[in-house]
């Protein structure tokens, strides 16, 4: 696959040690990047395909989105859009449990896990320093948490996030924060 | 006009009133800060101009130094899957420490940058974990080459002889998953897992302290010819990062949680017109 093909080279002109630790000139630095973005989003039709085949989804596909910028609480799909499936995919080779945060606008949420049960969430609000990072271009200003139990070995497992009808989700618990002024 | 405890899930954080640092993690005394090591300025003509750059770090003199402005305030969030306490010590910069239920580390969420310059000063920030009953004689562990656990020693190297000039950095080691400080009589131990390959020393007894960012004025002249002074958006490189923090005994969870944090989750979002139970 040329996609493919083109990632693995990315991945190995990144392996220089330049890249590696940074020590690279700028703008050297910023081709990098740019080769590896392109790698990552040439091959996000694979993984779609791939995550699909294993979903069994007996022809019905869905277009599996992946958020590049969850590390500053910022996803366009989880922000706009209700309901949305959230899929994990476990690379261990053990059962793993897993803390999920998800960017979404305010509102309610009801989560459902492939047994149609409730799974307990909550929503806490975005924390000031991340909502003010230079270059964040998101709409989100609260996370919606949940625990991801049980994943299996080298497996997925979906969850259904949807904003309910009429009543707030019953199993989502809203923080309130609560300050405390320090001396200083 | 007391010291604030936090408890959940069976875990407790104490942080003190005056300065809003972690002190205690439940009976042990755990303390953590962020601090920074003011940088080298220098033209490299001799020796002992050489300035602190993407290559080399040095720091100008021994002492990191406490932050310009200390934490104004901690907010504390509580709920059914995870306990915040965010420490806020300005506008772009903040500490989560957050507890989540059923697990037994504590997450340490670090918002760090643009890095302040106008007083035309580089720095190299530090976040530096002491538990003070650990007595390690300077000795501390890194998992340097990615496999197995490396034994360092203040000042020693294995294999020959060495004269350390640079008594901070020269005691810095890299570090890819954890590294651990251990008091060999009471088998007490503190490990720290790093998301992201960084520096680590063990300067003061029971420390550790990994360097997480760094923004310098002046090139070093090992050849990248420019300073390390990346300006995203026209300021100063802002950087988000986490540490896993265990003061357990045990030996094998460590490199357990390593890997799970190494190999978190793959996460993909679909918009979808299904119902839950259509879905399922």
């Amino acid at each position: 696959s040329n996609v493919l093909n083109q990632f693995q080279r990315s991945q190995a002109i990144a392996q220089h040690h330049d890249a590696v630790t940074g020590t690279a000139k700028q703008h050297v630095n910023n081709d990098y990047i740019v080769r590896l973005d392109q790698g990552i989003r040439g091959c996000s039709g694979v993984f779609s395909e791939s995550f699909n085949h294993l979903l069994s989804l007996n022809g019905s596909t869905l277009n599996q989105e992946y958020c590049a910028m969850l590390n500053i609480s910022q996803c366009q799909t989880t922000e706009q859009n209700s309901p949305f499936i959230v899929t994990l995919y476990n690379p261990l080779a053990f059962r793993s449990s897993h803390t999920v945060r998800i960017p979404v606008t305010d509102g309610s949420y009801a989560i459902t896990d492939h047994e149609g049960r409730l799974v307990a969430s909550q929503m806490v609000p975005i924390a000031e320093a991340v909502l003010l990072l230079p270059g964040r271009n998101s709409n989100a200003t609260n996370e919606l948490i949940f625990r991801a139990e049980d994943l299996p070995p080298l497996g997925l497992r979906s969850y259904h996030v949807k904003t309910p009808e009429g009543k707030p989700g019953k199993r989502m618990l809203r923080s309130r924060p609560k300050t405390i002024q320090l001396p200083n | 006009k007391e010291d604030i405890l936090v408890s959940a899930y069976g875990l407790s954080l104490k942080f003190d009133r005056q300065t809003g640092h972690l002190v205690q993690i439940g009976n042990e005394s755990v303390e953590q800060q962020l601090l920074f090591y003011p940088a080298m300025a220098g033209n490299n003509s001799r020796f002992e101009f050489r300035a602190s750059g993407a290559y080399i770090f040095r720091p100008n003199g021994t002492d990191a130094l406490p932050l310009e402005q200390p934490a104004t305030k901690l907010t504390t969030i509580f709920g059914p899957v995870i306990t915040e306490i965010r420490q806020h010590i300005n506008t772009n910069t903040m500490q989560i420490f957050r507890l989540h239920r059923d697990e037994s580390f504590i997450e340490l969420d670090w918002i760090l940058g643009p890095i302040p310059i106008e007083d035309g000063i580089g720095k190299e920030y530090i976040s530096r974990f002491t538990a003070p009953e650990i007595r390690n004689n300077g000795t501390f562990f890194t998992d340097s080459n990615g496999r197995e656990m490396l034994q360092r020693q203040l000042n020693h190297r294995l294999t020959y002889k060495v004269n350390v000039t640079e008594p901070t950095a020269g005691n810095f080691y890299p570090v890819n998953s954890f590294a651990y400080v251990e008091d060999k009589s009471t088998r007490s131990r503190m490990t720290v897992l790093n998301d992201r390959a960084q520096g680590v020393s063990s300067l003061l007894p029971g420390s550790l302290e990994f360097m997480i960012h760094r923004r310098l004025l002046h090139d070093d002249a090992f050849g990248v010819g420019e300073a390390l002074n990346e300006t995203a958006y026209g300021v100063g490189l802002a950087a988000r990062g986490s540490h896993w923090l265990g003061v357990e005994n045990s030996r094998s969870v460590a490199r357990f949680l390593a890997q799970r944090m190494a190999h978190s989750p793959i996460l993909t979002f679909s918009p979808t017109t299904l119902s839950a139970e259509e879905f399922r």
